[in-house]
């Protein structure tokens, strides 16, 4: 008996039920042992635990367990205890609800898990849309008057575009100095997006009038400055950006530009400068007025106030740009400059219009430079920049070096310069704009560049003449 | 000229330069206080010092023209991409704008100076009628001389271009005003 009981602890050690294989071919015990009720009714368990366990094939880690919790004590009782043994058969299927329980568990924890996840990420989209931003946009304005730079901060901070704060900038850069800009005058605007990476050129520089004849300019006389004035493009400039890029309303945009010259403003050290640099005294009692009162010139820090310039800006703000191009102002400016010997009529303001143009590019050391095409300089100033690409200029080359070739690099491109002019009365201007902007071309013109010499301006191209003046 | 230069919020670059030409443009104001322009004077035409090879044909006056100008708001960007330097700059002073920018440019994009940096450094301008090299006050006189030792005539003044810009890297964004400038103001939204 000794020696079948150890045969018996022998074979149930070779089948631990650490292995899946190994536990599906538990073995069976003796059957044909004899014992009584008690052992019929152990048999029969056996036969109940041996079809179950055939039927749990299709989940291997629960058939170990249970395979270990019951067959193992079982087994022991087999070995002489049953009598003492702790367990009870049961009637009920103990796997049946343990078992699918553990599944359902399983089930809500990962639905849980999956709702939670749903949930934060529905919460962090919304946070990103409608809650307040974690990344503060910041935005930097530069004018050449401490008000004009307050006032486009002012336009951005009420959520207008970059756009309407260049405009206002830009009207009250000819209200506080007026010796450089004003609605009397023109310019050009570029524009860039940056996510679209796509930008415009609004150009509203002055045209010549339809009249203008150079012979009549040839003769003029300092007094005839009104020959002088071109078809002022400020205004139709403005509104085109405004029309294009613009989300505050226009009315709003020339308002705080208006303001700005209703309530004064402190008198700049550049107007000042210019004021007292005024040679020629055949201006205007209005001038005069205006600009020396009292016979005295305007000193830096006084208070300025220009009402007249005000209402201007609030009545075309009111009828928007076609007050200036087609109304009373036209009219107005017409009668000045005829008075001054010019010759601007209606027509010349109903026909001017603020071009809307791409402008000229090139890539210099890993970036993308953006400039205004013909009859803006820009072509120029790319044709520089290639040049000086290619010179190789670092940090390693002496300082001197790197001045030689930018003043000799600048000679090229203000000569090439000189030969631009308005595309529209040129086709030729495009496609020497072409030339002038393509790295070829900047490689010929490189060769002309002299490292230990400079050469004299236009020995290599001949420059055009150009007015050294504040334009 | 004045100029203007804007990167807002809303991802746009933006940079003017207006001008009336000379200062006070044509010195004549109307009533309605508007002051007009000079312009017609950046037209190529004959006066009384000036000779008929120096003209440019394509910049002679003509109705409804526009005459060659030297207003040159610029922008930078990354070529590739859209992380790395954005920058705008303008520039008055006629012609030497040109020259200008183009130094500011290399100071930040060769260099690697930051913008501040950049526009405070002297600079110079090569006049092309009297082949003169101008340089502004911030010019290191060591420098003038080597220039002079090449062949240039230098000539110091006291400004030759005031340029403004602005830098946006990444999420960060500065206004900078020519530190030449009294009058002249760059702020920034944090």
């Amino acid at each position: 008996a000794a020696e079948k009981e150890a045969s018996q602890q022998s074979t149930l050690g070779a089948y631990s039920p650490v292995d899946y294989m190994s536990i599906t071919s538990f073995p069976r015990l003796p059957e044909e042992e004899p014992g009584g009720a008690a052992a019929e009714s152990c048999l029969r368990a056996r036969k109940e635990e041996d079809a179950f366990l055939g039927e749990q094939d299709t989940d291997p880690d629960s058939f170990l367990k249970s395979a270990r919790l019951q067959r193992l004590p079982s087994s022991s009782s087999e070995m002489g205890s049953q009598d003492v043994s702790p367990l009870r058969e049961t009637s009920k299927d103990p796997f049946s609800g343990d078992c699918s329980c553990r599944q359902d568990g399983l089930t809500v924890i990962i639905t849980a898990c999956l709702t939670f996840a749903t949930g934060v990420t529905v919460a962090l989209i919304m946070q990103i849309y409608f809650g307040d931003p974690q990344i503060f946009h910041q935005g930097a304005v530069v004018t050449d008057a401490v008000p004009c730079t307050a006032l486009g901060i002012e336009v951005l901070n009420k959520q207008g575009s970059s756009v309407d704060a260049a405009i206002a900038s830009a009207l009250c850069a000819g209200i506080i100095n007026p010796h450089t800009s004003g609605i009397g005058g023109g310019g050009v605007m570029l524009v860039h997006d940056i996510r679209k990476n796509e930008s415009q050129v609004i150009d509203f520089r002055e045209t010549a009038p339809f009249e203008i004849q150079e012979e009549v300019l040839q003769k003029a006389s300092e007094a005839k400055v009104g020959l002088l004035v071109g078809v002022p493009g400020m205004i139709q400039g403005m509104h085109k950006a405004h029309q294009l890029y613009g989300r505050l309303s226009w009315s709003e945009l020339l308002g705080l530009a208006a303001g700005i010259a209703q309530n004064g403003f402190n008198v700049t050290h550049d107007l000042a400068k210019a004021v007292t640099e005024l040679k020629e005294l055949n201006y205007s009692d209005r001038f005069r007025e205006t600009f020396l009162p009292e016979g005295q010139p305007l000193l830096a820090g006084m208070l300025m106030k220009r009402p007249d310039l005000a209402n201007t800006l609030d009545l075309v703000g009111a009828e928007g740009a076609s007050a200036f191009y087609s109304g009373n102002l036209t009219q107005e400016i017409i009668s000045e400059v005829k008075n001054y010997g010019g010759v601007l009529t209606e027509v010349d303001f109903s026909n001017y219009s603020a071009l809307v143009k791409n402008p000229v590019h090139t890539v210099y050391r890993g970036h993308l430079i953006l400039s205004p095409p013909p009859p803006h300089a820009g072509p120029a100033l790319i044709s520089a920049l290639n040049i000086l690409e290619g010179l190789n200029i670092t940090s390693q080359i002496s300082r001197e070096n790197t001045f030689h070739w930018i003043a000799e690099t600048l000679k090229i491109a203000l000569t090439l310069a000189s030969s631009l002019g308005d595309p529209s009365y040129d086709a030729s201007v495009e496609a020497s704009v072409e030339d002038m902007v393509s790295k070829s071309k900047a490689g010929v013109l490189r060769q002309l560049i002299n490292d230990s010499q400079s050469f004299p301006s236009g020995l290599h191209i001949p420059p055009f003449s150009m007015e050294s003046g504040h334009s | 000229a004045s100029q203007v230069l804007v990167m807002g919020p809303d991802d746009y670059i933006v940079a003017v330069v207006s001008s009336l030409n000379r200062p006070f443009g044509s010195g004549i104001i109307t009533p309605s206080g508007i002051l007009l322009n000079s312009q017609m004077l950046d037209f190529s035409w004959l006066n009384k010092t000036s000779n008929h090879s120096s003209l440019s044909p394509r910049n002679l006056i003509q109705p409804g023209k526009r005459p060659l100008s030297f207003l040159l708001p610029t922008v930078v960007r990354p070529a590739e991409g859209m992380c790395g330097t954005y920058l705008c700059v303008g520039a008055n002073n006629g012609d030497k704008a040109l020259s200008s920018i183009t130094q500011v440019l290399v100071n930040v994009l060769t260099f690697n100076k930051n913008l501040s940096e950049s526009l405070s450094l002297g600079r110079l301008y090569p006049q092309l009628q009297s082949n003169i090299l101008q340089v502004d006050s911030e010019f290191p006189q060591e420098d003038i001389e080597f220039l002079e030792a090449r062949g240039h005539h230098v000539d110091k003044v006291k400004v030759v271009s005031l340029v403004h810009g602005a830098r946006r890297t990444n999420n960060f964004i500065i206004g900078v005003k020519d530190p030449r400038s009294v009058d002249a103001a760059g702020a920034t939204i944090l």
